[in-house]
């Protein structure tokens, strides 16, 4: 059986997750966490997106190819591309 | 593929890297050809053309190139080696529209002998995509997934997936087609830089292509090869040549003896794809670019012996390879390893050819030409009748030449 991953490894793949556009990014106002069904899916659609198997959790394959070298461009356009042009306006 | 939802809506546009990597092996020159054939791989799919401006050009280009590192005024900060290695910004009016970013802290490499490093090339295909309006794709050859995944090869003879065509041809449309548009195999891979000559070799002169009069014709793999005495030219499926220069014909074809300076007619064998050679009465079998055994006799192909051939080629229709010499020609069923009884057979089978062709082949469209002097004649796909208005001039179509002004009438056969 698969290991669980580690709270950094969540961590750091939420991070990845959001900053790619396969979760919103949080409300600035808000501590806000993702429910456990959203993280679930949003990493399906990563591993669908990367080849990988889909198992919905961060698995070893999963983590190794969050860590590989990539484009710093979201992989899913939307939300987090339309906050960061919202960011750049400002600035 | 995905789109941004973005695009330039002019055809020509402009480019300049306005600083170089700091740290990098590569010179200036070597980061600017690669952005020049990054652009152009994107380019001859869809028409778009790419211009360099110069540093004191009064406009800022359109696609601003820029080694930078960390937080460098915008939204992506870069992060060191390894992670993010570069973006580029999606069409449109802001002045950042299209410009592209590469982390200076990346060791930038090309043609890396040691497989250290990040292909600058691979990664400037990529990020050109997104200047031109295309998203990450997850089709598995597209140059368009956001991973790194290695060198893409030469950037002379570097082709984007169909995936990546399609997108980008669904933004700008694409460039009139040719009779060669569908690669259906991995193109052979570029020969390796040549050696060095030796300072008292004598240097060969350069045959014009435009003369037409070639050895042999061949459709390999989808690009079609031109051989003339120990030279030979490669047009792309896009209709472009790899190089208005030819190539050297043993610099390519590895284990091909120097004895053999003229190849007589050559074709790609079905089913396995390799690729015969022929010259005098033998012929050579290659997997590749490499040597494959013995050079072997005609007479194994069904000749007689002694007997060479002007042209070959394996005609899709029925899937056997015919020979041709002179006014006649053989037909070997390659599924069964033995030439067709009946045989030899008068050449005016096929209706309007010229006897004794340079070559003959079949297009990636299935259209069969033949080849003679100057000339083609077009056989339409599953035909033995050559078009009305056969025969025609070869080079504006073929060779990137300029089509004659007082065309001499061809000779009909």
């Amino acid at each position: 059986r698969a290991r669980e991953p580690s709270a950094q490894d969540v961590s750091l793949g939420v991070d990845w997750l959001t900053r790619y556009g396969y979760l919103p990014p949080p409300h600035p106002a808000q501590a806000q966490l993702q429910s456990p069904a959203k993280l679930r899916d949003a990493i399906k659609v990563m591993q669908r997106f990367a080849g990988l198997p889909e198992t919905g959790v961060l698995d070893s394959a999963t983590m190794a190819t969050m860590q590989k070298p990539r484009c710093s461009l979201p992989d899913v356009l939307g939300v987090a591309e339309l906050v960061r042009r919202r960011r750049r306006r400002r600035r | 593929y995905a789109l941004s939802g973005s695009m330039w809506r002019k055809r020509t546009l402009t480019w300049r890297v306005r600083s170089f990597p700091q740290s990098s092996a590569l010179t200036q020159e070597t980061v600017r050809t690669l952005m020049h054939h990054a652009l152009t791989t994107w380019g001859v799919e869809s028409g778009l053309k790419f211009q360099e401006l110069v540093s004191q050009a009064p406009t800022e280009p359109d696609i601003l190139i820029d080694f930078v590192r960390a937080y460098h005024q915008d939204s992506y900060p870069f992060d060191g080696q390894g992670g993010t290695l570069a973006h580029a910004f999606f069409p449109g009016e802001h002045p950042i529209s299209g410009d592209t970013h590469f982390d200076d802290e990346e060791t930038w490499t090309y043609r890396s002998k040691d497989g250290e490093g990040i292909d600058l090339f691979a990664v400037a295909v990529h990020e050109f995509g997104h200047a031109l309006g295309l998203g990450h794709s997850s089709a598995p050859n597209s140059i368009m997934r956001p991973f790194y995944q290695g060198p893409v090869g030469d950037p002379h003879e570097y082709r984007l997936s169909q995936d990546d065509r399609e997108g980008l041809q669904q933004l700008y449309g694409k460039v009139p087609q040719t009779p060669y548009d569908k690669p259906t195999r991995k193109p052979l891979a570029p020969p390796p830089p040549p050696p060095a000559l030796p300072p008292d070799s004598p240097s060969l002169p350069i045959p014009d292509r435009c003369d037409g009069d070639f050895d042999a014709i061949a459709n390999i793999r989808g690009e079609i090869f031109f051989f003339k005495g120990p030279w030979f030219w490669r047009l792309q499926p896009s209709g472009h040549l790899v190089s208005p220069r030819p190539a050297r014909l043993h610099r390519f074809w590895e284990g091909l003896p120097a004895a053999v300076d003229v190849v007589q007619a050559a074709y790609a064998r079905h089913p396995d794809g390799r690729i015969l050679l022929f010259s005098g009465p033998r012929f050579w079998v290659f997997r590749d670019r490499q040597l494959e055994g013995a050079p072997r006799p005609l007479t194994a192909l069904g000749l007689p012996a002694g007997e060479e051939v002007d042209a070959v080629f394996s005609w899709p229709l029925n899937g056997k390879t015919y020979l041709i010499r002179g006014r006649r020609y053989w037909r070997y069923d390659e599924a069964a390893a033995r030439a067709d009884p009946g045989y030899p057979r008068d050449l005016s089978l096929w209706e309007g050819a010229p006897h004794a062709p340079d070559d003959v082949t079949v297009s990636n469209t299935g259209d069969t030409y033949f080849f003679k002097g100057a000339h083609y004649w077009r056989f339409p796909k599953g035909s033995v009748k050559a078009e009305p208005d056969s025969p025609q001039p070869m080079g504006p179509k073929w060779l990137d030449c300029p089509a004659a002004s007082a065309d001499p009438r061809a000779p009909r056969p």
